[in-house]
């Protein structure tokens, strides 16, 4: 069986907020290290990465991998019913065709359950290679999403060109054209999440879909900061870090000139 | 004209 109980509930529902515009249904595979769930959506441009580390829960069990398929929007009906504060506890049996959901106010004097059916989903995983990113770009997880809101008011597509100098985003539209360069500032006496940091060991540059890169941006309440890995010709990994809890992180297909 | 690639054609099923 598995069973997790979840201290910060509300982190379930800023985690589902992160995905229910990508993907409409998804195996959560339950397995001794954790909770995760990997999946594309439908046109397969872009995947979802997420996990919640066993550690990161009050109490976990699981005996054996399960996988637990859930329509994502009824999902977000259910957990939308438990309190921002309360404690959220997942139950199902090793084949499970229903899943608990136990929520606890924080007083204690309140406590639901909700029971959901499961189904039955083809699974796709798909093998992304550990690779050694050419580019890597740590900012304020606010910053990027504004950023992404603003390019996507002028173009569709987003070049991002990452340098030691700085990362340049820069769109086009039909009613123009827009630049903007965030430049390194580690000497600067900002908090460590209120910088940004560029590594790179050789200059990349690549377009992409500013409407995936803005459902991405969905995460931002996850997370002070987010990571953008980039390697020539391949998909850019853009990584929201839970803390003491594991990730989401989301791949996302380039877009060439035909 | 830009032409969305897609996933799989960088990653391969497992």
């Amino acid at each position: 069986m598995f069973e997790a109980r979840l201290l910060q509930g509300g982190l379930l529902k800023k985690v589902l907020d992160s995905i229910k515009d990508i993907i409409t249904e998804g195996n959560f595979d339950c397995s001794p290290n954790g909770l995760s769930l990997q999946a594309m959506d439908s046109s397969h441009v872009s995947l979802i990465d997420i996990l919640l580390e066993s550690e990161g829960f009050e109490h976990y069990r699981c005996d054996r991998n399960i996988p637990m398929g859930l329509n994502i929007t009824n999902l977000v009906k259910m957990i939308k019913c438990a309190g921002s504060e309360d404690i959220v506890t997942i139950k199902c049996e090793d084949k499970p065709d229903n899943v608990t959901f136990l929520f606890e106010s924080k007083d204690n004097d309140k406590i639901s359950d909700f029971e959901m059916k499961t189904m039955t989903i083809d699974d796709e995983h798909l093998l992304v290679p550990d690779q050694t990113y050419t580019a890597v770009v740590k900012m304020p997880s606010a910053e990027f999403q504004r950023l992404c809101r603003d390019m996507a008011a002028i173009g569709d597509t987003v070049n991002i060109s990452v340098t030691k100098e700085g990362v340049r985003f820069s769109t086009t539209g039909d009613m123009g054209t827009a630049n903007i360069t965030v430049r390194p500032n580690p000497s600067g006496d900002q908090k460590e999440e209120e910088r940004t940091e560029v590594q790179i060991t050789e200059p990349v540059s690549a377009g992409f879909a500013l409407r995936y890169l803005n459902s991405f941006t969905k995460a931002t309440p996850l997370s002070p900061t987010v990571t953008l890995g980039m390697v020539p010709n391949l998909p850019i990994v853009v990584e929201y870090k839970i803390a003491d809890m594991g990730h989401v992180r989301y791949y996302l297909a380039p877009k060439i000139e035909d | 004209q830009e032409m969305q690639l897609r996933l799989d054609s960088f990653f391969s099923f497992s």
